[in-house]
């Protein structure tokens, strides 16, 4: 789900 | 975490280790666009705001943390230790032709309207422009020192292959981010034209330089 999107990347 | 996406993020720490390397052992910082350096933190402070409220791992929160600190540094030796090395008459693009323009981006694109979304998306649109006022720099002078050619080669490389990870994480993990792919692809770009001269000249021996 993209509203809850992670960002684990730098 | 993937190969190419490690590969990228050891090219992002290999780029900012050429710059201090090449600010110490020349004792200056001729040829680096202070503007892109602040740009850098902006980017970096913005994005990773995050650290104080979502944990991803030990290897992404120590990243996340030198590249904070990394940059700071660089803008405190350009501005403080080697400053009279700094020439702003040449380094003169208008930054907020930037800064507008992703700040409204961002509030059109973003995965939520909230603020730390809001400021991520911002931070990702802005990473991917915030090399211009430095090849803008190069356009001007015409040429650059060899071992600054390696820091702009390292930071291009590690955006490109972020776009082999995207592909992998597709068909790996579904995954797709289209905010960060589309901002990647722009950001890499723009280091087409920079890539055809450091291969074809720097990488052969010869001196960056463009043609007058």
């Amino acid at each position: 789900d993209a509203s809850d999107s992670k960002h684990d990347e730098l | 975490m993937n190969f190419f996406r490690l590969l990228g993020d050891l090219s992002h720490l290999a780029s900012i280790f050429i710059l201090l390397h090449k600010i110490q052992t020349t004792r200056s910082c001729r040829g680096i666009s202070f503007k892109t350096q602040a740009l850098y933190v902006a980017v970096f402070v913005t994005r990773y705001l995050d650290l104080f409220f979502r944990y991803v791992s030990l290897y992404n929160s120590v990243m996340k943390l030198f590249f904070i600190a990394s940059s700071c540094y660089i803008l405190y030796l350009m501005k403080y230790k080697y400053r009279p090395t700094h020439d702003p008459s040449i380094d003169t693009f208008r930054i907020e032709y930037l800064l507008g323009p992703c700040f409204v981006l961002s509030l059109i694109f973003n995965y939520k309207f909230s603020f730390s979304e809001i400021l991520w998306s911002f931070s990702i649109f802005l990473e991917a422009v915030a090399i211009l006022p430095q090849l803008f720099m190069l356009q001007r002078t015409g040429e650059a020192e060899t071992i600054t050619t390696h820091y702009l080669a390292a930071l291009g490389v590690y955006r490109a292959l972020y776009i082999p990870n995207w592909i992998y994480r597709y068909f790996t993990e579904g995954l797709v981010d289209p905010i960060a792919v589309t901002a990647g692809i722009v950001q890499t770009g723009l280091y087409l034209d920079f890539f055809y001269v450091y291969f074809t000249k720097v990488l052969q021996g010869q001196k960056f330089e463009l043609p007058a």
